[in-house]
């Protein structure tokens, strides 16, 4: 049965998407598994960062599915040419079906609900979330076995950690969903601003020691531009810092992902 | 009557909260304006941004007026140690007023109506948005005289653009509010990269020529600093290459904003 991983936290920009498909494709191409890689952010991110990628065509979508009678995610998958990477992109009417969701009965469940049978078919299911706790970020958490959070190294990112955690706290309060923590993931470092980096990792021990993950995702701009061409940073350039980043996080995650 | 200024793009994390904190505060220590800085994003980051400037206290939040019988903005405003700036801030209630509004009549209009007098008082007010397209985004729009855009050097950031003009047409077409842009603001650039910095701008240039800005923010991390402090960067450090640049700004944008 498929290990699920929400990659959300509530700040824009920190990297949710480059994480979200970074790991998708690394467990994919390094460890050989099966991947789904479902886009629940309307401004259709994934498919875009695997533009190059993608194979194939479908004429559902995430919001057609999460809005149907008989909800299937693997309906709206895409392939790639990547082997054991499949794709559901979102697109831009995704904000509208997110409204439309909010008057459904069990409106924070139907993600889980779609994604019943896709969990007996591959063996990770990755969920890049948008930039906010509403109706999309929780059907994720909801529907997942685990949340990873990317933090940058700033205060703004350190109060979207913050938020986060606090909705994982309400939905364990409000249903009883008590999701745990894969990690959290330092991104977008840049090791010369070494006063920064120190003041906001010692907020990040302070409050969340155990969940601190080791491996740093430094800057690295081959990560952008592995987007622009629409791969991953594996098959964009495997040598460079990023994807050694993505690797050791990999690695690091292993143990508790059952690699 | 004021200039309103709605900072807004859909991609998370490119600089709107910076871009709207610093013009604001710009506006009231280089042209000794009178400024209100609205918070329209539950993440409340305008306040985290300018914490140590902050003076006095509020009952109401943005939310509470939106969803107030009679909307005046001024109840929620806040008085700051920078002479001629004001901010109203939002609280993490902002998300579920957003939900509460959506039923409302002539939803898209609610800050319009609550700005009315505030219009009357100050010189400009600027909007600082959240990043996606939904109902606070939407008012901000319709409110506004002026759209400024921020775009970093990505792929997706571009993307965003693209998203937020389809919406400016969008509020044209629906409601015949022409929101000229104020211009398309290049953020976070590292002029290392080179190659990754002329593909973008070369897209920005093919599509929005006559909007894109010549003033260009760099990478210079006493901005996310001086928000750690809670300062606007004139007051942090008035010398460094960010300031610099939002003070670039100020005079670029000078013969539209009447300054
Ligand atoms: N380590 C890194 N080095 C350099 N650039 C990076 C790094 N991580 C992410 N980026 C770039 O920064 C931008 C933001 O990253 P990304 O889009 O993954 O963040 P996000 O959290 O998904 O944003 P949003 O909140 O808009 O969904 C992208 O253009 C991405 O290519
Ligand atoms: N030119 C810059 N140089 C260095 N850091 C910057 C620069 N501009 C912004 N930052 C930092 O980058 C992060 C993102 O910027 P900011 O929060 O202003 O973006 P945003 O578009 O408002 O994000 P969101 O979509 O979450 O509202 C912040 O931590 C900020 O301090
Ligand atoms: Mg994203
Ligand atoms: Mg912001």
């Amino acid at each position: 049965r498929a290990q699920t991983i929400a990659v959300c936290t509530r700040k824009g920009g920190v990297g949710k998407t480059t994480t979200a498909v970074n790991l998708a494709a690394g467990l994919a191409i390094r460890n050989h598994k099966k991947v789904l890689l479902v886009d629940m952010d309307g401004q259709g991110h994934c498919g875009s960062a695997l533009h190059s990628e993608l194979r194939g065509v479908t004429s559902e979508t995430v919001g057609d599915i999460l809005l149907g009678k008989r909800r299937d995610i693997q309906e709206a998958a895409l392939a790639t040419a990547i082997p054991g990477l499949w794709i559901t992109p979102s697109d831009k009417d995704l904000g509208a079906a997110e409204d439309a969701m909010s008057s459904k009965l069990g409106k924070e469940l139907l993600l889980r609900s779609a994604l019943k049978v896709a969990k007996t078919h591959y063996d990770y299911i990755i969920l890049d979330c948008p930039p906010n706790l509403g109706t999309l970020t929780v059907n994720a958490m909801m529907a997942a076995d685990w949340a990873l959070i990317p933090c940058d190294m700033s205060i703004l990112a350190l109060e979207g950690v913050d938020d986060i955690v606090e909705t994982l706290d309400a939905l364990d309060d409000t249903f009883g969903h008590e999701l745990p923590v894969l990690g959290m993931l330092r991104t977008r470092v840049d090791l010369r601003n070494q006063k920064m980096n120190g003041r906001i990792e010692d907020a990040l021990r302070g409050r969340y020691a155990s969940m601190l993950l080791d491996t740093v995702i430094p800057v690295n701009t081959r990560l952008a531009q592995a987007q622009m061409d629409g791969q991953p940073i594996l098959r964009h350039d495997a040598s460079c810092t990023g994807a050694k980043a993505y690797d050791a996080l990999l690695e690091e995650l292993a143990p508790r992902l059952g690699l």
